[in-house]
Protein backbone atom coordinates (compact mmCIF):
# COMPACT_ATOMS: atom_id res chain seq x y z
CA UNK A 1 0.00 0.00 0.00
CA UNK A 2 1.11 3.67 -0.69
CA UNK A 3 2.09 5.79 2.29
CA UNK A 4 -0.78 7.47 3.61
CA UNK A 5 0.74 10.97 2.84
CA UNK A 6 -1.04 10.64 -0.83
CA UNK A 7 -4.04 9.01 -2.53
CA UNK A 8 -3.27 5.47 -3.87
CA UNK A 9 -5.45 2.63 -4.00
CA UNK A 10 -5.21 1.72 -0.56
CA UNK A 11 -7.33 4.97 0.00
CA UNK A 12 -10.56 3.45 -1.78
CA UNK A 13 -11.57 0.34 0.47
CA UNK A 14 -14.23 -2.46 0.78
CA UNK A 15 -15.68 -4.83 -2.39
CA UNK A 16 -13.97 -2.54 -5.23
CA UNK A 17 -15.18 -4.17 -8.31
CA UNK A 18 -15.75 -1.31 -11.31
CA UNK A 19 -19.43 -1.19 -11.36
CA UNK A 20 -19.35 -1.56 -14.74
CA UNK A 21 -17.66 -4.93 -14.15
CA UNK A 22 -20.78 -6.02 -12.22
CA UNK A 23 -23.13 -5.49 -15.08
CA UNK A 24 -20.94 -7.70 -17.24
CA UNK A 25 -22.11 -10.91 -18.15
CA UNK A 26 -21.16 -13.87 -15.74
CA UNK A 27 -18.63 -15.49 -17.62
CA UNK A 28 -16.26 -11.99 -17.25
CA UNK A 29 -17.67 -11.35 -13.93
CA UNK A 30 -14.80 -11.65 -10.90
CA UNK A 31 -15.47 -15.28 -8.86
CA UNK A 32 -16.64 -14.97 -5.91
CA UNK A 33 -13.15 -16.27 -4.14
CA UNK A 34 -11.39 -12.99 -5.67
CA UNK A 35 -14.39 -10.42 -4.94
CA UNK A 36 -13.90 -11.28 -1.46
CA UNK A 37 -10.22 -10.54 -0.88
CA UNK A 38 -9.51 -7.23 -2.64
CA UNK A 39 -6.12 -7.98 -2.02
CA UNK A 40 -5.88 -10.95 -4.63
CA UNK A 41 -6.73 -8.41 -7.11
CA UNK A 42 -3.36 -7.94 -9.46
CA UNK A 43 -2.45 -4.41 -9.23
CA UNK A 44 -3.90 -3.33 -12.10
CA UNK A 45 -7.18 -4.81 -11.67
CA UNK A 46 -6.82 -3.02 -8.45
CA UNK A 47 -5.92 0.52 -9.60
CA UNK A 48 -9.18 0.42 -12.61
CA UNK A 49 -11.21 -1.20 -9.69
CA UNK A 50 -10.30 1.41 -7.38
CA UNK A 51 -10.74 4.22 -10.31
CA UNK A 52 -14.11 2.68 -11.43
CA UNK A 53 -15.39 2.92 -7.87
CA UNK A 54 -13.65 6.13 -7.02
CA UNK A 55 -15.54 7.52 -10.07
CA UNK A 56 -19.19 6.79 -9.29
CA UNK A 57 -18.47 7.11 -5.29
CA UNK A 58 -19.54 10.05 -4.17
CA UNK A 59 -21.91 9.89 -7.52
CA UNK A 60 -19.67 12.56 -9.59
CA UNK A 61 -18.82 11.13 -13.10
CA UNK A 62 -15.19 11.20 -13.82
CA UNK A 63 -13.58 14.67 -14.95
CA UNK A 64 -13.19 14.22 -18.83
CA UNK A 65 -9.51 15.52 -19.77
CA UNK A 66 -8.92 18.71 -22.02
CA UNK A 67 -8.91 16.84 -25.32
CA UNK A 68 -5.60 18.61 -26.36
CA UNK A 69 -3.59 17.13 -23.29
CA UNK A 70 -4.96 13.87 -24.33
CA UNK A 71 -4.09 14.06 -28.02
CA UNK A 72 -0.35 14.93 -26.32
CA UNK A 73 -0.16 12.21 -23.94
CA UNK A 74 -1.76 9.51 -27.05
CA UNK A 75 1.39 10.95 -29.16
CA UNK A 76 3.46 10.11 -25.82
CA UNK A 77 2.11 6.44 -25.62
CA UNK A 78 3.22 5.54 -29.47
CA UNK A 79 6.22 7.34 -29.23
CA UNK A 80 6.95 5.61 -25.02
CA UNK A 81 5.28 1.37 -26.09
CA UNK A 82 4.54 -0.77 -29.13
CA UNK A 83 0.89 -0.91 -30.96
CA UNK A 84 0.36 -4.07 -28.27
CA UNK A 85 1.43 -1.94 -25.01
CA UNK A 86 5.21 -3.59 -24.75
CA UNK A 87 7.37 -0.79 -23.49
CA UNK A 88 10.33 0.49 -25.84
CA UNK A 89 13.40 -0.41 -24.72
CA UNK A 90 15.00 3.54 -24.77
CA UNK A 91 17.74 4.22 -23.07
CA UNK A 92 16.52 7.85 -22.58
CA UNK A 93 13.00 6.39 -21.19
CA UNK A 94 13.92 6.41 -17.84
CA UNK A 95 10.59 7.19 -16.64
CA UNK A 96 7.55 4.74 -15.92
CA UNK A 97 4.85 6.98 -15.08
CA UNK A 98 4.03 10.24 -16.56
CA UNK A 99 1.10 12.32 -15.12
CA UNK A 100 -0.54 15.58 -17.17
CA UNK A 101 -2.04 18.15 -15.12
CA UNK A 102 -4.42 20.56 -16.80
CA UNK A 103 -4.94 23.66 -14.39
CA UNK A 104 -8.09 23.84 -11.80
CA UNK A 105 -10.72 26.38 -13.71
CA UNK A 106 -12.27 27.93 -11.21
CA UNK A 107 -8.87 29.00 -9.99
CA UNK A 108 -7.55 31.44 -12.97
CA UNK A 109 -7.37 34.85 -12.90
CA UNK A 110 -5.91 36.39 -16.40
CA UNK A 111 -4.16 39.41 -16.81
CA UNK A 112 -4.53 39.42 -20.79
CA UNK A 113 -7.49 38.68 -22.69
CA UNK A 114 -7.64 35.53 -23.62
CA UNK A 115 -10.11 36.14 -26.42
CA UNK A 116 -7.51 37.58 -28.34
CA UNK A 117 -5.39 34.81 -27.96
CA UNK A 118 -2.96 37.35 -26.49
CA UNK A 119 -2.30 35.29 -22.71
CA UNK A 120 0.39 37.59 -21.04
CA UNK A 121 0.04 36.21 -17.33
CA UNK A 122 -1.85 33.57 -15.79
CA UNK A 123 -2.17 32.47 -12.61
CA UNK A 124 -2.63 28.50 -12.39
CA UNK A 125 -3.54 25.94 -9.59
CA UNK A 126 -2.26 22.68 -10.32
CA UNK A 127 -4.02 19.89 -7.85
CA UNK A 128 -1.37 17.08 -7.60
CA UNK A 129 -3.07 14.58 -5.13
CA UNK A 130 -2.95 11.88 -7.47
CA UNK A 131 0.96 12.25 -7.51
CA UNK A 132 1.98 8.86 -4.51
CA UNK A 133 4.84 9.11 -2.14
CA UNK A 134 6.04 6.50 -4.55
CA UNK A 135 6.56 8.61 -7.35
CA UNK A 136 9.69 10.12 -7.30
CA UNK A 137 10.07 13.26 -9.63
CA UNK A 138 12.54 12.86 -12.72
CA UNK A 139 11.41 15.98 -14.64
CA UNK A 140 8.64 18.17 -14.71
CA UNK A 141 7.29 20.33 -17.93
CA UNK A 142 4.96 23.50 -18.20
CA UNK A 143 3.23 22.27 -21.48
CA UNK A 144 1.60 25.12 -24.11
CA UNK A 145 0.14 24.24 -27.06
CA UNK A 146 -0.12 27.04 -29.90
CA UNK A 147 -2.00 28.19 -32.34
CA UNK A 148 -0.15 27.27 -35.20
CA UNK A 149 -2.14 29.35 -37.83
CA UNK A 150 0.04 32.20 -36.97
CA UNK A 151 2.65 32.90 -39.42
CA UNK A 152 5.91 33.23 -37.34
CA UNK A 153 9.35 32.15 -38.17
CA UNK A 154 10.81 31.70 -35.04
CA UNK A 155 10.14 33.35 -31.38
CA UNK A 156 12.22 35.18 -28.52
CA UNK A 157 10.11 34.79 -25.37
CA UNK A 158 10.89 35.86 -21.90
CA UNK A 159 9.47 33.65 -18.95
CA UNK A 160 8.38 34.93 -15.83
CA UNK A 161 7.70 32.10 -12.75
CA UNK A 162 6.24 32.70 -9.56
CA UNK A 163 5.11 30.52 -7.04
CA UNK A 164 1.91 31.61 -4.97
CA UNK A 165 2.38 30.98 -1.40
CA UNK A 166 -1.52 30.08 0.01
CA UNK A 167 0.13 29.17 4.07
CA UNK A 168 -3.61 29.72 5.46
CA UNK A 169 -6.92 29.36 3.57
CA UNK A 170 -7.99 32.74 5.49
CA UNK A 171 -5.50 35.04 3.15
CA UNK A 172 -7.67 36.49 0.53
CA UNK A 173 -4.14 36.96 -2.54
CA UNK A 174 -1.17 34.63 -2.13
CA UNK A 175 2.19 36.44 -2.09
CA UNK A 176 5.15 34.64 -4.19
CA UNK A 177 7.55 32.45 -2.71
CA UNK A 178 9.77 32.17 -5.12
CA UNK A 179 10.49 33.55 -8.58
CA UNK A 180 12.32 33.01 -11.72
CA UNK A 181 12.71 34.81 -15.25
CA UNK A 182 14.58 32.81 -17.82
CA UNK A 183 14.19 33.60 -21.70
CA UNK A 184 13.61 30.92 -23.80
CA UNK A 185 13.90 31.03 -28.32
CA UNK A 186 12.45 28.67 -30.16
CA UNK A 187 11.11 27.46 -33.47
CA UNK A 188 7.16 27.64 -33.91
CA UNK A 189 6.61 26.30 -37.50
CA UNK A 190 5.19 23.05 -37.33
CA UNK A 191 5.61 22.37 -34.02
CA UNK A 192 1.60 22.18 -31.63
CA UNK A 193 3.56 21.96 -28.17
CA UNK A 194 6.56 23.66 -26.57
CA UNK A 195 7.41 22.48 -23.55
CA UNK A 196 9.44 24.54 -20.62
CA UNK A 197 11.78 22.50 -18.05
CA UNK A 198 11.04 23.84 -14.75
CA UNK A 199 12.00 21.06 -12.70
CA UNK A 200 14.64 22.78 -10.88
CA UNK A 201 11.75 24.98 -10.05
CA UNK A 202 9.73 22.71 -8.54
CA UNK A 203 11.50 19.94 -7.65
CA UNK A 204 11.48 21.39 -3.90
CA UNK A 205 7.65 22.08 -4.12
CA UNK A 206 6.79 18.00 -4.84
CA UNK A 207 9.78 16.82 -2.97
CA UNK A 208 8.07 18.17 0.27
CA UNK A 209 4.57 16.22 -1.07
CA UNK A 210 3.03 19.73 -2.13
CA UNK A 211 -0.39 18.60 -3.34
CA UNK A 212 -1.48 22.18 -4.89
CA UNK A 213 0.84 24.13 -6.36
CA UNK A 214 -0.49 27.64 -7.29
CA UNK A 215 2.12 29.61 -9.37
CA UNK A 216 2.29 32.89 -12.20
CA UNK A 217 3.48 32.24 -15.30
CA UNK A 218 4.34 35.59 -17.52
CA UNK A 219 4.96 34.98 -20.66
CA UNK A 220 6.10 37.80 -23.50
CA UNK A 221 7.15 36.92 -26.86
CA UNK A 222 8.68 38.80 -29.72
CA UNK A 223 8.99 37.92 -33.56
CA UNK A 224 11.42 37.14 -35.32
CA UNK A 225 15.19 37.19 -34.41
CA UNK A 226 15.57 39.39 -31.40
CA UNK A 227 18.75 40.89 -32.67
CA UNK A 228 16.91 43.23 -34.96
CA UNK A 229 14.85 45.93 -33.07
CA UNK A 230 11.80 44.04 -33.70
CA UNK A 231 9.10 46.24 -32.48
CA UNK A 232 8.73 45.21 -28.66
CA UNK A 233 4.25 45.29 -28.76
CA UNK A 234 4.43 42.59 -31.29
CA UNK A 235 2.78 39.88 -29.54
CA UNK A 236 2.01 36.54 -30.94
CA UNK A 237 -0.86 34.51 -30.84
CA UNK A 238 0.37 33.03 -27.45
CA UNK A 239 -1.23 29.98 -26.95
CA UNK A 240 -4.86 29.34 -26.42
CA UNK A 241 -5.48 27.72 -23.35
CA UNK A 242 -3.06 27.60 -20.15
CA UNK A 243 -0.72 25.60 -19.67
CA UNK A 244 -0.59 21.80 -18.75
CA UNK A 245 1.74 20.47 -16.05
CA UNK A 246 3.73 17.38 -17.23
CA UNK A 247 5.41 15.31 -14.66
CA UNK A 248 8.03 12.45 -15.70
CA UNK A 249 7.84 9.96 -12.64
CA UNK A 250 9.81 7.18 -11.51
CA UNK A 251 7.51 5.12 -9.72
CA UNK A 252 9.21 2.91 -7.16
CA UNK A 253 6.63 0.59 -6.01
CA UNK A 254 6.37 -2.99 -6.79
CA UNK A 255 3.86 -3.25 -9.68
CA UNK A 256 5.65 -0.57 -11.52
CA UNK A 257 7.99 -2.03 -14.26
CA UNK A 258 11.84 -1.11 -14.07
CA UNK A 259 14.06 -1.71 -16.63
CA UNK A 260 16.87 -1.85 -14.80
CA UNK A 261 15.11 -4.26 -12.99
CA UNK A 262 14.16 -6.16 -15.26
CA UNK A 263 17.70 -6.59 -16.68
CA UNK A 264 18.67 -7.84 -13.21
CA UNK A 265 16.07 -10.40 -13.15
CA UNK A 266 17.42 -12.12 -16.30
CA UNK A 267 20.57 -12.41 -15.20
CA UNK A 268 19.52 -14.06 -11.90
CA UNK A 269 16.61 -15.62 -13.59
CA UNK A 270 15.82 -18.54 -10.42
CA UNK A 271 13.31 -20.53 -12.98
CA UNK A 272 16.46 -21.56 -15.22
CA UNK A 273 17.71 -24.38 -12.89
CA UNK A 274 21.99 -25.00 -12.97
CA UNK A 275 22.42 -27.71 -15.31
CA UNK A 276 23.44 -31.24 -14.21
CA UNK A 277 22.71 -30.60 -10.49
CA UNK A 278 19.93 -32.76 -10.32
CA UNK A 279 19.90 -36.42 -9.73
CA UNK A 280 17.30 -37.28 -12.39
CA UNK A 281 18.43 -34.40 -14.64
CA UNK A 282 17.58 -35.10 -18.33
CA UNK A 283 20.40 -34.39 -20.39
CA UNK A 284 18.83 -33.98 -23.73
CA UNK A 285 16.09 -31.22 -22.71
CA UNK A 286 17.23 -27.78 -23.51
CA UNK A 287 15.43 -24.81 -20.48
CA UNK A 288 12.51 -22.97 -20.46
CA UNK A 289 9.26 -23.66 -23.04
CA UNK A 290 7.74 -20.70 -25.15
CA UNK A 291 5.62 -23.40 -26.93
CA UNK A 292 5.63 -26.74 -27.37
CA UNK A 293 4.98 -26.40 -31.35
CA UNK A 294 7.89 -24.52 -32.60
CA UNK A 295 10.10 -26.95 -30.05
CA UNK A 296 8.54 -29.90 -31.93
CA UNK A 297 9.05 -28.25 -35.06
CA UNK B 1 9.36 -48.72 -29.63
CA UNK B 2 11.60 -49.20 -32.99
CA UNK B 3 9.24 -52.44 -33.88
CA UNK B 4 6.06 -50.75 -32.57
CA UNK B 5 7.22 -47.33 -34.79
CA UNK B 6 8.20 -50.06 -38.20
CA UNK B 7 4.74 -51.70 -37.65
CA UNK B 8 2.59 -48.93 -37.33
CA UNK B 9 4.73 -47.49 -40.33
CA UNK B 10 3.34 -50.38 -42.90
CA UNK B 11 0.26 -49.42 -41.57
CA UNK B 12 0.35 -46.08 -41.97
CA UNK B 13 -1.43 -45.35 -45.45
CA UNK B 14 1.11 -42.92 -48.20
CA UNK B 15 0.76 -39.81 -47.17
CA UNK B 16 2.17 -36.36 -48.10
CA UNK B 17 4.95 -35.26 -45.52
CA UNK B 18 3.09 -32.95 -43.24
CA UNK B 19 0.81 -35.85 -41.92
CA UNK B 20 4.19 -38.27 -40.95
CA UNK B 21 5.64 -35.19 -38.89
CA UNK B 22 1.52 -35.18 -36.97
CA UNK B 23 1.61 -38.65 -36.92
CA UNK B 24 5.34 -38.90 -35.05
CA UNK B 25 3.95 -36.46 -32.70
CA UNK B 26 2.60 -38.71 -30.93
CA UNK B 27 5.28 -40.41 -29.79
CA UNK B 28 7.64 -37.04 -29.44
CA UNK B 29 5.60 -35.47 -26.81
CA UNK B 30 2.40 -36.46 -24.70
CA UNK B 31 -0.96 -34.36 -26.00
CA UNK B 32 -2.01 -31.37 -24.22
CA UNK B 33 1.39 -30.71 -22.85
CA UNK B 34 2.03 -27.54 -20.10
CA UNK B 35 2.43 -24.30 -22.87
CA UNK B 36 1.74 -20.87 -23.27
CA UNK B 37 -1.97 -20.28 -24.81
CA UNK B 38 -2.89 -17.09 -26.64
CA UNK B 39 -5.53 -14.61 -25.01
CA UNK B 40 -6.31 -11.22 -26.38
CA UNK B 41 -9.04 -9.18 -24.73
CA UNK B 42 -10.19 -5.59 -25.34
CA UNK B 43 -11.05 -2.88 -22.43
CA UNK B 44 -14.53 -2.45 -24.48
CA UNK B 45 -15.32 -5.67 -23.48
CA UNK B 46 -14.97 -5.04 -19.64
CA UNK B 47 -16.31 -1.58 -20.30
CA UNK B 48 -13.28 -0.50 -19.18
CA UNK B 49 -12.53 2.05 -22.10
CA UNK B 50 -13.96 5.10 -20.72
CA UNK B 51 -10.62 5.60 -18.71
CA UNK B 52 -8.15 2.99 -20.23
CA UNK B 53 -6.95 5.12 -23.53
CA UNK B 54 -4.34 2.56 -24.75
CA UNK B 55 -3.82 -0.24 -25.78
CA UNK B 56 -6.86 -0.81 -26.96
CA UNK B 57 -5.94 -4.41 -27.20
CA UNK B 58 -4.10 -6.71 -24.55
CA UNK B 59 -2.89 -10.59 -24.82
CA UNK B 60 -2.22 -11.50 -21.55
CA UNK B 61 -1.59 -15.46 -22.38
CA UNK B 62 -1.95 -17.77 -20.01
CA UNK B 63 -0.47 -20.96 -19.13
CA UNK B 64 -2.45 -24.53 -20.38
CA UNK B 65 -1.65 -27.98 -20.33
CA UNK B 66 -0.33 -31.00 -17.93
CA UNK B 67 2.85 -31.50 -16.73
CA UNK B 68 5.00 -34.65 -18.14
CA UNK B 69 6.15 -36.75 -15.29
CA UNK B 70 9.74 -36.24 -15.61
CA UNK B 71 10.16 -32.73 -16.20
CA UNK B 72 13.78 -32.17 -15.92
CA UNK B 73 15.06 -28.57 -17.11
CA UNK B 74 12.58 -28.73 -19.91
CA UNK B 75 10.08 -26.37 -18.17
CA UNK B 76 13.33 -25.08 -15.95
CA UNK B 77 12.00 -26.61 -12.85
CA UNK B 78 13.53 -27.65 -9.87
CA UNK B 79 14.07 -30.65 -8.65
CA UNK B 80 11.22 -30.08 -5.80
CA UNK B 81 8.40 -30.63 -9.00
CA UNK B 82 9.49 -34.40 -9.67
CA UNK B 83 9.88 -34.82 -5.80
CA UNK B 84 6.31 -33.40 -5.60
CA UNK B 85 5.18 -35.93 -8.28
CA UNK B 86 6.49 -38.56 -7.28
CA UNK B 87 5.02 -38.25 -4.26
CA UNK B 88 1.57 -37.48 -5.88
CA UNK B 89 1.88 -40.69 -7.62
CA UNK B 90 3.15 -43.22 -5.15
CA UNK B 91 2.72 -41.74 -1.27
CA UNK B 92 -0.18 -39.31 -1.47
CA UNK B 93 -2.55 -38.68 -4.27
CA UNK B 94 -4.15 -35.34 -1.96
CA UNK B 95 -1.04 -33.99 -2.90
CA UNK B 96 -1.65 -32.08 -5.90
CA UNK B 97 0.38 -32.55 -9.01
CA UNK B 98 2.79 -30.05 -10.27
CA UNK B 99 1.03 -27.49 -12.17
CA UNK B 100 1.70 -25.70 -15.53
CA UNK B 101 1.87 -21.45 -14.35
CA UNK B 102 3.36 -18.75 -15.92
CA UNK B 103 7.49 -18.44 -15.38
CA UNK B 104 8.13 -14.99 -16.75
CA UNK B 105 5.94 -12.10 -17.65
CA UNK B 106 6.53 -8.72 -19.61
CA UNK B 107 5.66 -5.25 -18.87
CA UNK B 108 2.51 -3.36 -20.16
CA UNK B 109 1.86 0.12 -20.66
CA UNK B 110 -1.15 1.83 -19.64
CA UNK B 111 -2.97 5.16 -21.09
CA UNK B 112 -5.47 6.04 -18.22
CA UNK B 113 -7.58 9.03 -17.20
CA UNK B 114 -8.09 9.65 -13.59
CA UNK B 115 -10.61 10.38 -11.54
CA UNK B 116 -10.02 14.16 -11.69
CA UNK B 117 -9.14 14.22 -15.39
CA UNK B 118 -5.37 13.74 -15.21
CA UNK B 119 -4.18 11.40 -17.33
CA UNK B 120 -1.45 9.21 -16.55
CA UNK B 121 1.23 6.74 -18.48
CA UNK B 122 1.99 3.96 -16.57
CA UNK B 123 4.35 0.65 -17.27
CA UNK B 124 2.71 -2.15 -15.29
CA UNK B 125 5.44 -4.77 -14.27
CA UNK B 126 4.45 -8.48 -15.10
CA UNK B 127 1.51 -8.07 -17.46
CA UNK B 128 1.73 -10.34 -20.25
CA UNK B 129 2.83 -14.37 -19.48
CA UNK B 130 5.34 -14.90 -22.12
CA UNK B 131 6.92 -18.71 -20.80
CA UNK B 132 5.54 -21.21 -18.95
CA UNK B 133 6.92 -24.02 -16.01
CA UNK B 134 6.10 -26.60 -13.63
CA UNK B 135 5.90 -26.42 -10.26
Amino acid sequence: PHSRGRAGPDKVSGLLVAPEVSELSPLLRLPKGVRRGYALLPPLLKVLSAQGRQSWENGVPRLQPDSRALRYMKRLYKMSATKEGIPKANKSHLYNTVRLFTPCSECEHRHGDLMKGDLRSVDLLFNLDRVTALEHLLKSVLLYSFDTSVPTSSLACMCHLSVKEQDSSSQVCPSDSHSVAFSLHFEVRKRKWVEIDVTSFLQPLIATNRRNIHMAVNFTCLMGDPQHNTKQNDFINMALVPPSLLLYLNDTSEQAYHRWNSLRHRRKNPTRPRQGSSPFADTTETEGRTSTQSRRA
Amino acid sequence: SRRRRHESLKEAPASPHYNLSEYFKQFLFPQNECELHSFRLSFSQLKWDKWIIAPHRYSPQYCKGDCPRAVGHRYGSPVHTMVQNIIYEKLDSSVPKPSCVPAEYSPLSVLTIEPDGSIVYKEYEDMIATKCTCR
